[in-house]
């Protein structure tokens, strides 16, 4: 799975995901990646795409879920990101970034590893895998 | 006005084995398509126009799981699906089972802005997708030898493959069928490999 999340400098947010899906899936086999709420979300307050056990990520809404801490819980990005993954996942495993429209990047994963990259315009900018 | 900030990600669950070649390999894609995102926006693209741009660039590029590189089906094929979501008055576009449409998350932008739906699938997609004259490709465009020998591996031990979540004295007998106790869906982990 593939994904791209991005605040403008007018503070518009969007999100894309794409994927393959799982090795050896059954054909018919739907993921979190297409599911809107699930494994993308986009709105006035933050941008989300997730990645991992799909079947996790459907059942916990995750991406929604980050739009909605922070709209009703008023936790910051990094927080609510923090706070998903923690404690909607249950078992599964997965691993999401966002960003908020106020300029802010965060990621977040429960399992080993996730390719990953993100800046900000003020000169921020890493590329990692591992923790 | 916080300026501009962007994010990318080539899927979580990653091997620990993996090789230090495959992780350079992996940081060179992810910080071409960052800088790729960063000028289109010191370029003052829309953010959508950006995500669309960028998850276009990883789908060519065989290195992730998505368009070229997906990972394939039981029966050896590709089925790909992406989305796209505009936060300015939450606009979204998905597409699911597709086969021969080289960038879906380009179909996806089109359903959002050319159809009255969220969401086409299958069948539906593959029409939607020649109407709107997307670049359509033959399937086998999408598999690479690397995910015919996953398959293989993974029907083969009937289990799981590169999984490090199994522990680690089950991973040698993993070929005799040893069910991991990890269940997703309801099913043994065992029948899937992570994304």
């Amino acid at each position: 799975t593939v994904g791209c999340v991005v605040v403008d400098s007018q503070g518009r947010c969007a999100a894309a995901t794409s994927t393959g899906g799982l090795l050896n899936k059954r054909a018919g086999r739907i993921g979190d990646s297409p599911l809107i709420g699930a494994g993308t979300y986009a709105c006035e307050l933050c941008a989300v795409s997730c990645t991992g056990e799909g079947e996790a990520i459907i059942r916990s809404t995750l991406a929604r879920e980050v739009g909605a801490v922070m709209e009703y819980k008023g936790l910051g990005l990094q927080d609510a990101v923090n706070f998903v993954i923690k404690e909607r996942l249950d078992e599964g495993k997965a691993g999401l970034i966002a960003v908020s429209k106020t300029g802010e990047v965060a990621y977040g994963f429960n399992c080993v590893g996730m390719f990953r990259g993100c800046a900000t315009q003020n000169g921020f900018m890493e590329v990692g895998i591992w923790d | 006005m916080g300026g501009w900030a962007i994010a990318v990600h080539g899927g979580a669950g990653v091997d620990p084995n993996l090789p230090t070649d495959r992780q350079e390999q992996a940081k060179q894609l992810l910080t071409r398509v960052l800088n790729l995102g960063i000028a289109a926006l010191c370029s003052s693209v829309s953010a959508v126009d950006v995500v669309e741009l960028v998850v276009r660039e990883l789908e060519s590029d065989p290195l992730f799981n998505s368009g070229r590189g997906s990972a394939l089906t039981e029966n050896g094929t590709v089925e790909m699906e992406a989305s796209i979501m505009d936060g300015v008055g939450r606009r979204c576009g998905a597409v699911s089972g597709l086969t021969t449409v080289k960038n879906p998350v380009s179909l996806a932008r089109l359903v959002m802005d050319k159809s009255p739906h969220s969401y086409l699938a299958f069948s539906g997609a593959q029409k939607f997708a020649k109407e709107m004259g997307v670049e359509m490709v033959e399937n086998e465009y999408f598999v690479t030898q690397d995910n015919v020998e996953m398959l293989k591996i993974a029907k083969e031990a009937d289990s799981i493959v590169f999984d490090y979540r199994i522990p680690r004295a089950g991973y040698e007998t993993c070929g005799t069928g040893v069910q991991s106790p990890i269940q997703m869906n309801g099913l043994p982990i065992s029948i899937y490999a992570p994304e």
